[in-house]
């Protein structure tokens, strides 16, 4: 069976491209079969796994507004099984576009049906808003991971972004759980963080991952040499941070 | 006269509402009359500087659709002479309603025109989209400053975002300006930091501010107060580099 797991949070720079790209390393390292779908018009999980975003002449963009079969679509990353669905700036047509179409948050959906039998793990990487391609992730997903930074802001859009998940469930996709709150750029050397941890975790036991993912430089430069991190430098903190994360939600999985 | 700065950049987290919040306030502080508008749904400008945004009644989003005048909605801040036109999660539904309002693309402009007068600098904290909130603001700007961390994928994004403020100057609003690029959360020990500052400065050595603002505690501190990083901690390293972010961008005004 597949799991279809949305990396969202309408708070920009929290760290989902980031988690999309090194969670999505981490169970193909796993032995997963994992397809990774960029969905935002920034196209950064593209970039970052080393793809010319602007060489990119099929997109997510056809699979919503085209019809293209993800089929079509997908492309082999450098990570032994681990797909990519690419996106780029045409993507931002689509907001637009998808209006006048009937079902239209539901669109993604329906596209997936014919490829899920190929991954046991498909992520989606989403942009920071809770537009129609954001609502047609949670509407094709099982569950949202939700990156929040250990700041101020972050921390603050949170209690939002749960309420609009509730929304999502109650009028399209009752199935949708939050698949966990991921800690993101812990630095133990300040406060605000260590607050912000004690905050979240008072408030949230429940939904956050135990696996915390600290602010490391190697998580900031791998994007740039176009790897995941456990391609770039398997031994820093980031990428073990991240295989963790990966073998906490695969245990959370086999349990289900 | 009245100068309309808008602080956008699709890219999340690069430092929008931190430079807004910040930016608007150095200005104040040099007895410049100022008006900060929050037009981002997630309403960070408007609690970052103290107000609840659950308890705002009239917004942002009742001057893009209820055509209230912007007189109605200021509210006077802690800081003298600067006021907000706070915002919250329900601007989410305007970018939907705007589709269909004649002139959609103009209707923030319009709206100004009320105000202008009042103030001699109007900053907009737009959202980390392209959607039609942040082309409300560009139509209605004379310039746009643009916040890039000190990061790949920030960098990346810039040149897509020139290239959208010229297609905007070519269609819309033949006066946009770019104000300058803001180098933001720059941490000297880190190498990636210094190259992608080298690149910048390449590349758009003209549109790039000589302050920079340096990666600092007190600025990521200061909205968990509700104050400004002038009145929560003004010899920190973030308040000074932006009252010489405000004193470059008052000379470059003076000198045109
Ligand atoms: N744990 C980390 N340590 C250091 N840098 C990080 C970490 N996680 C992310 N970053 C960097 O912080 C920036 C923001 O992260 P990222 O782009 O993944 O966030 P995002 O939520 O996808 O942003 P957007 O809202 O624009 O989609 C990037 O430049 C990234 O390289
Ligand atoms: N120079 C800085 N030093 C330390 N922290 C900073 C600095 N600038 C911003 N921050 C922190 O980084 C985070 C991102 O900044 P901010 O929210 O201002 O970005 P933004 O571009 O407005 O984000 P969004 O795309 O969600 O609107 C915030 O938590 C903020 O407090
Ligand atoms: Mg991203
Ligand atoms: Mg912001």
């Amino acid at each position: 069976s597949c799991k279809i797991i949305a990396i969202a949070n309408q708070k920009g720079g929290v760290g989902k491209t980031t988690t999309a790209i090194n969670f999505s390393a981490s169970l193909a390292v796993a032995e997963k079969r994992v397809l990774l779908i960029d969905i935002d018009p920034q196209g950064n999980s593209t970039s970052g796994l080393g793809f010319d975003k602007d060489k990119q002449f099929i997109t997510t963009y056809d699979i919503l507004i085209n019809q293209t079969r993800p089929a079509d679509v997908i492309q082999k990353t450098e990570v032994n099984r681990l797909d990519l669905i690419p996106s780029n700036i045409n993507l931002i047509g689509a907001e637009l576009e998808l209006i006048d179409v009937k079902d239209r948050e539901f669109v993604l959906k329906r596209a997936l049906e014919s490829v899920k039998a190929n991954y046991e793990y498909i992520v989606v990487d989403c942009p920071p808003s809770l537009g129609l391609l954001t609502i047609n992730t949670l509407n094709a997903s099982d569950s949202v991971l939700i990156p929040v930074q250990c700041e101020y802001y972050a921390m603050e859009g949170l209690g939002q972004l749960l309420n609009t998940i509730k929304l999502v469930r109650q009028s399209f996709n009752p199935n949708l759980k939050v698949e966990g709150i991921l800690l993101t750029m812990f630095d133990s050397r300040n406060n605000l963080c260590h607050q912000v941890v004690k905050e979240i975790n008072e408030h949230f036991s429940k939904e956050v991952f135990s696996s915390i993912i600290p602010r490391n430089i190697a998580l900031s430069e791998a994007p740039s040499f176009g790897k995941p991190v456990v391609l770039y430098n398997i031994a820093s903190k980031g990428a073990q941070s991240y295989l963790q994360l990966a073998k906490e939600v695969m245990e959370r999985c086999s349990r289900e």
